[in-house]
C-alpha cells in the first residue's frame, strides 16, 4: 500500500525532526 | 498530567525554529536548520508539509503543537 508507505516515512521523519530538537536542547550545555 | 510539559517543549521547539520570532515557521526557516539538525534539507521539507496540515506555506504554533502531539501520543488527537 503505497499511502500506508508515506504515512510511515513522513511519521519517521517527524520523529527524527523531535529527537533531533530533543537532543539539541539537551545535548549542548554551550560555552 | 504530562500536556502542559508537552505543549512547554512544543512551545521551546518552535522557538528554535522561529528563529526572527515571527509567530510563524516558513519552508525558509525550516531550511536554515539544514546544519544545525542532522537532517537533510529533503527531510525538513518533508517535516514543514507534514506539519503545515492546511499547506498555506506557514507552520504555526498550533499546527507544530499538533504534529508535535501525534509524535508523542501516536494519532489519538485529530
Amino acid at each position: 500500500d503505497p499511502n500506508m508507505k508515506a504515512g510511515t516515512t513522513s511519521e519517521g521523519v517527524l520523529a527524527n525532526f523531535f529527537n533531533s530538537l530533543l537532543s539539541k536542547k539537551t545535548g549542548s550545555p554551550g560555552p | 498530567p504530562g500536556q502542559h510539559t508537552m505543549l512547554g517543549k512544543a512551545h521551546e521547539f518552535f522557538q528554535i525554529c522561529d528563529i526572527e520570532d515571527k509567530g510563524f515557521i516558513t519552508r525558509r526557516d525550516m531550511q536554515r536548520l539544514h546544519g544545525e539538525l542532522p537532517l537533510s534539507l529533503e527531510e525538513l521539507e518533508n517535516v514543514f508539509d507534514t506539519l503545515d496540515a492546511d499547506g498555506n506555506g506557514c507552520l504555526t504554533l498550533e499546527e507544530f503543537t499538533t504534529g508535535f502531539s501525534q509524535f508523542l501520543y501516536g494519532d489519538q488527537i485529530s
